[in-house]
């Protein structure tokens, strides 16, 4: 097991033990940026946690990022590790992250999905959903992506428990969907929401359960075209973008749109690379570019939460 | 341990709405075991789908009789699988 964050290898996929150790090992290593916080439990009992990026204030104005919620996509963790390293390495070294920590507060949520990220390296490499048992069925879990309460039941959802795009019992039913939504809430200052997942190289903002465009559609859009832009220059991977409804398929009870409907106004989802070859194995080798590219579109839209307070 | 063994993903591509109709059917036939990685909804988007191997030829089968454009984008889930766990425990070495 790696002692400290340095000695990680970020080229390969790790299991929820050796992250969660490495969270402790970050947050030790940068004890005046970095706090592990235990936002809520899984269905199954493990922690669920979030590393807060933070120079101090109170209460700051914040930026959500989540990867992992969909279990087999393990690329999107391996994405997530590699950025809070990132995060925490380069402030106070890199002037345009360093200004967006000294007035914002960035929370990290590296396995969104404890119970399932588990299950794929134990028993089903190609799980998706919570573990949560679903009462007079015989199968297992929730698609989390379509639990949230924004057009919950909408189109793109299925009501068949053995569907994985299930969409619960009703809203929120997962603790591992209401453990974010209460600490949003309760927060009450989020600015920015992004959601991590893979594999169509898109990056998306609301809506997905309905067709109406949003008001801040053209700014969103107009940030979307540069974040991608930006992550093209790296390796010239091609992303398309736009809406969910009309860049992927109409679908309700997202993370992104419930950000949307509850206030924050940069609320994307993307969707990392893949060559369409793979699906979601993704070879560890390409961890790394994956990540380096994704980074320079997150910063896009940190820094455009940064300079555009609401 | 659930095994993929000769599991195959396929990526179709549908060239009109009346095919796409057909995939959401094929979609809802559970005893299948389906699992749609990119779901069917429009024909400008791929849709890759994961067939055990029990399936295969009833799948195959059907997309061939309603005259709808298939490839197979991995041959066999398992040996993929086998190679991530490989390269797994020798980084971990």
């Amino acid at each position: 097991r790696d002692r400290n964050t340095n000695n990680f290898d970020y080229a390969s996929y790790h299991t929820l033990d050796e992250i969660y150790s490495w969270m402790d090992s970050l947050e030790a290593e940068y004890p005046d940026l970095v706090t592990k916080i235990q936002i809520g439990s899984s269905f199954e009992g493990r922690p669920i946690n979030v590393l807060k990026f933070s120079t101090g204030g109170s209460n700051r104005p914040a930026i959500w990022l989540d990867t992992g919620i969909h279990a087999r996509e393990w690329i999107t963790p391996a994405t997530g590790i590699w950025s809070a390293k990132k995060i925490a390495s380069d402030y106070g070294r890199d002037p345009s992250l360093t200004a967006i920590l000294n007035t914002m507060d960035i929370f990290f949520e590296i396995v969104t999905n404890p119970d399932g990220y588990y299950f794929t390296h134990t028993s089903n490499r190609m799980w998706r959903k919570t573990r949560s048992i679903n009462p007079g069925s015989s199968c297992v879990g929730v698609d989390p992506n379509r639990n949230w309460g924004a057009g919950f039941g909408g189109p793109g959802t299925s009501t068949n428990p053995c569907s994985e795009t299930y969409l619960g019992s009703f809203e929120h039913s997962e603790s591992e969907v209401k453990s974010i939504v209460d600490f949003i809430l309760g927060h009450g200052n989020f600015k920015a929401m992004i959601t991590i997942h893979s594999y169509s190289q898109m990056l998306m903002y609301p809506y997905g359960y309905t067709s109406t465009e949003t008001p801040n559609q053209q700014e969103l859009h107009t940030l979307a075209k540069s974040a991608v832009d930006a992550l093209a220059t790296l390796h010239g991977t091609k992303y398309s973008y736009g809406s969910m409804i009309t860049t992927i398929y109409p679908a309700s009870g997202t993370t992104a749109d419930w950000g949307y409907l509850n206030g924050i106004k940069y609320s994307f989802t993307f969707e990392l690379r893949d060559t369409g070859r793979y699906g979601f194995l993704l070879p560890a080798e390409q961890i790394i570019p994956t990540a380096q590219e994704t980074w320079l579109a997150l910063m896009k839209i940190m820094e455009h939460a940064r300079d555009n307070p609401y | 341990q659930k095994l993929f063994v000769g599991d195959q993903v396929l990526r179709v591509t549908a060239s009109s709405e009346e095919q796409i109709t057909l995939l959401k059917e094929l979609q809802d036939l559970e005893h299948l075991k389906l699992d749609f990685w990119r779901e069917p909804v429009k024909t400008a988007l791929a849709v890759d789908v994961h067939v055990p191997f029990a399936g295969l030829q009833a799948v195959k089968a059907f997309l061939e009789s309603n005259g709808i454009q298939y490839r197979v984008m991995i041959d066999d889930v398992q040996m993929l699988l086998d190679e991530e766990k490989e390269e797994m425990f020798r980084s971990r070495d």
